[in-house]
């Protein structure tokens, strides 16, 4: 596959991942939407917050879909484009 | 400096990231 083709692979999982996070659909993920996880992931409160904040990039307490995919990459090995 | 704000472990996104798939996995079971 295309480096196109990973790239669209990775966009659609990441949507799908923070459409479980965003479950209201406003198009973000607040602190608050990511401490409702706490119930269905094996994570600690401090631990989805410390998640947050390592993915919110600007740090304006929103976490966009742009920052959640720039962080599934990572997290999947691929470098974000220079 | 593990105090230090904004530097989770990667460890800790893995199993996020991991977590989150499998739960995705298990709520859309393949036709």
């Amino acid at each position: 596959p295309s480096h196109d083709d990973i790239k669209t692979i990775v966009e659609q999982k990441a949507r799908e991942l923070f459409m479980v996070c965003d479950v209201e659909e406003k198009g973000f993920v607040s602190k608050r939407d990511m401490q409702r996880l706490v119930d269905e992931l094996p994570l600690m409160p401090d631990q989805l917050e410390e998640v947050f904040d390592s993915l919110d990039d600007d740090k304006n307490g929103y976490l966009t879909l742009e920052e959640f995919t720039e962080g599934f990459g990572g997290f999947l090995g691929l470098n974000p484009a220079p | 400096d593990p105090g230090k704000p904004g530097s989770a472990n990667e460890g800790v996104l893995a199993n996020f990231f991991n977590s989150l798939l499998s739960k995705k996995s298990v709520n859309s079971p393949s036709p």
